[in-house]
């Protein structure tokens, strides 16, 4: 079963 | 001090209208290079990416960076009360907490002002990295909506998967499954008709449909739409605003557990 991603596990904070 | 004279206003409206759904309230960052808005939605999920570039302005003045945080929803309320082909300008203070919208009609004979209240938001901003794409599709706009819209209808997820054959989207839910698959097509009469696909690698990816429905929202922003996809990173929905400038979204992907 797939899991929504989160945007902030791919892009890093500034 | 800020002065921003848009002679196309309407491309205001298209883009808040293409957000608002989205992002409630959003932070929009003013530069000696232009207007930019990064924001994310509630749960994290997807991310705007707005920029448009000061050279798209008749006239452009901005004495030192400024941070205008809005309600999109009471920005796209005034920017409704613009006629379509007003010319638009936007003024503010740099320490002030309101902007001031102004409307001019073409022929001159009317002339209208809304003052709007800013608001403090606080808001993260990403690093969105360069990325070499292993699949890039540049397809007409409306076919990009239509496409969403059909598999809506039918699931609530989409694996979106770019082969040497084309782009394939495919759902599945109680009543079935469906699959589109979108060839390239670069011989079509009409340039807006044309489908245009660069593939490296094959990739297949799955998204949530609802997301990719709301980006097609900046569907009258373009005749074009371009999905930018590569292995295990967000894809990229990007709808040029004409010369101008962009406004992207960004979809993280379902992932195994």
């Amino acid at each position: 079963r797939k899991q929504q991603g989160s945007m902030k596990s791919f892009f890093v904070q500034q | 001090m800020l002065e921003a004279r848009l002679v196309q206003g309407s491309m205001l409206r298209k883009v808040v209208d293409a957000v608002k759904d989205l992002v409630s309230d959003a932070n929009i960052d003013v530069s000696s290079s232009g207007f930019s808005l990064q924001a994310m939605d509630t749960s994290h999920v997807s991310l705007i990416a707005m920029h448009l570039r000061a050279d798209a302005f008749e006239h452009f003045r901005c004495d030192r960076p400024m941070s205008m945080g809005m309600s999109l929803a009471n920005l796209a309320k005034v920017l409704k009360c613009a006629g379509s082909d007003d010319i638009v300008t936007l003024k503010a203070n740099d320490d002030g907490d309101t902007v001031t919208f102004m409307f001019e009609s073409p022929k001159e004979d009317r002339v209208s002002d809304f003052e709007l209240k800013l608001m403090d938001i606080d808001s993260e901003h990403l690093g969105i990295p360069d990325t070499d794409y292993c699949a890039t599709v540049t397809m007409p706009a409306g076919e990009y909506a239509r496409i969403c819209k059909d598999l809506s209808s039918i699931g609530d997820t989409v694996v979106i998967s770019a082969t040497k054959d084309g782009v394939k989207f495919t759902t599945s839910g109680d009543v079935g499954t469906a699959n589109v698959t979108v060839r390239q097509n670069t011989t079509a009469d009409k340039k807006e008709d044309q489908t245009i696909i660069d593939l490296k690698e094959p990739v297949a990816l799955t998204f949530a449909l609802r997301y990719l429905t709301s980006f097609a929202k900046a569907t009258p922003l373009a005749t074009h739409v371009t999905l930018s996809m590569t292995r295990e990173l967000p894809v990229m929905v990007e709808y040029a605003i004409q010369d101008m400038g962009h406004l992207r979204f960004y979809l993280a992907p379902k992932i195994e557990d």
